[in-house]
């Protein structure tokens, strides 16, 4: 939130950090630890209906890749593709106010679906899709 | 911060998890799949005509993932169960139910050898689903003794009321002509009536199949080469329903 109070601080106040000194702390705390977190991915997770114990039930598939999405949103999201405008804005907000504003969350941004066949307890048969089960590509929110 | 299917990170080492885990993964999973427990079907046999039917369906949808909802071509009378290349086209549908027939051993009472009953067990169907499109699906095999050159009519009707005698009240659903040389599956419409049963449980007395000969006489369905008994497996009757979601599938709170 900008309220026009540049240039407005009372002598002797703490004075209100900025994107730039934002950034360059971030920087900064990069070359102190000398690595960085690994950046928001898409992660192998398969569920298997086989390993379940579903076998008697569920005709097919045996299982399915459904992925996950994992790793830091971190400062500076502009240079990927996949970010939103708003999570780049909340990497720079966060870093001016950490205490109050998360970074933003790596999570899917296109979903896929799969059909499932299985019995139910009468033994009939159903065949239903079942969208959003499989992550096809993350990005940060 | 952009990964699509070629950028996929292994993270960890595979392992098998442990009964508390693989409760609780059992129990995301059924909630995701939206159903309360796990079922428990009585009989599993994935070689009677409904599951190959299913299965059918399952590769073909498999086959094009990129279609939103899948699409099924009707046979009306075909040798295989899913031929995608005639017939009407049944669309929009989120779900595809199969049922049994409940009826078990074949009655031969003296007022019952000339036709056979079909019940299904609808009951099963969630709420939230609009049916689409249904059909009693029922094979026919070659016949050629004694009825070359003679063609059959076969009439499907819905038990409307039953009674304590014999008399029935029936309501014909669809004729067919069949002749001897003919084989494949028989595809009857059973939207309206389904649609009927669903909101009506108590109207679902079930269904009743007449064969007659060209003089009218009434026929055991056998004789035309109807399969109406358990045996062969892969050739039993059996009804499928093509469902739509109606509105949002919510997941119950846990």
């Amino acid at each position: 939130s900008a309220h026009g109070h540049k240039g407005r601080h009372s002598k002797g106040a703490k004075p209100q950090r900025t994107v730039q000194d934002a950034m360059r702390a971030v920087e900064a705390a990069k070359e102190n630890l000398g690595v960085s977190k690994e950046g928001c991915k898409k992660h192998e997770l398969y569920v298997s209906f086989r390993d379940l114990g579903w076998q008697d039930w569920i005709i097919a598939p045996e299982g399915y890749a459904a992925y996950y999405c994992d790793g830091e949103c971190a400062f500076p999201l502009n240079s990927y593709m996949n970010a939103t405008n708003h999570a780049i804005v909340q990497t720079l907000v966060h870093f001016i106010n950490p205490e109050t504003v998360p970074k933003p969350c790596c999570a899917p941004t296109q979903l896929h679906g799969i059909s499932v066949l299985y019995f139910d307890d009468s033994s009939n048969v159903i065949l239903k899709k079942y969208r959003n089960m499989v992550v096809r590509a993350c990005g940060c929110h | 911060n952009f990964s699509t299917d070629n950028e996929v990170r292994s993270s960890f080492i595979q392992r098998r998890l442990r009964s508390q885990e693989r409760r609780e993964m059992q129990r995301e999973i059924l909630s995701i799949l939206g159903l309360p427990q796990r079922p428990r079907p009585q009989v599993h046999t994935k070689h009677t005509a409904a599951p190959m039917f299913m299965m059918d369906l399952y590769n073909t949808i498999s086959e094009h993932p990129e279609i939103p909802r899948f699409s099924y071509y009707r046979p009306v009378y075909h040798s295989s169960l899913v031929t995608p290349q005639d017939n009407r086209f049944l669309d929009d549908a989120d779900t595809v139910m199969s049922f049994a027939n409940l009826i078990e051993h074949e009655q031969d009472l003296p007022h019952r050898q000339h036709r056979r009953e079909f019940r299904f067990d609808l009951s099963g169907i969630p709420d939230e689903e609009v049916i689409t499109g249904a059909e009693f699906r029922i094979y026919k095999q070659f016949t050629r003794e004694h009825f070359d050159n003679q063609t059959f009519r076969v009439s499907l009707y819905q038990v409307l009321q039953e009674s304590t005698n014999s008399d029935l009240e029936l309501l014909l659903l669809e004729q067919r002509e069949l002749w001897p040389a003919e084989e494949g599956w028989l595809a009857f419409d059973l939207t309206a009536t389904s649609n009927l049963w669903l909101d009506n449980p108590e109207d679902n007395l079930g269904l009743h199949l007449v064969l007659e000969d060209s003089r009218g006489q009434r026929r055991k369905p056998q004789l035309a080469g109807l399969v109406t008994s358990k045996r062969p497996q892969e050739k039993q009757p059996f009804m499928v329903a093509f469902f739509r979601a109606n509105g949002v599938r919510f997941r119950s709170v846990r």
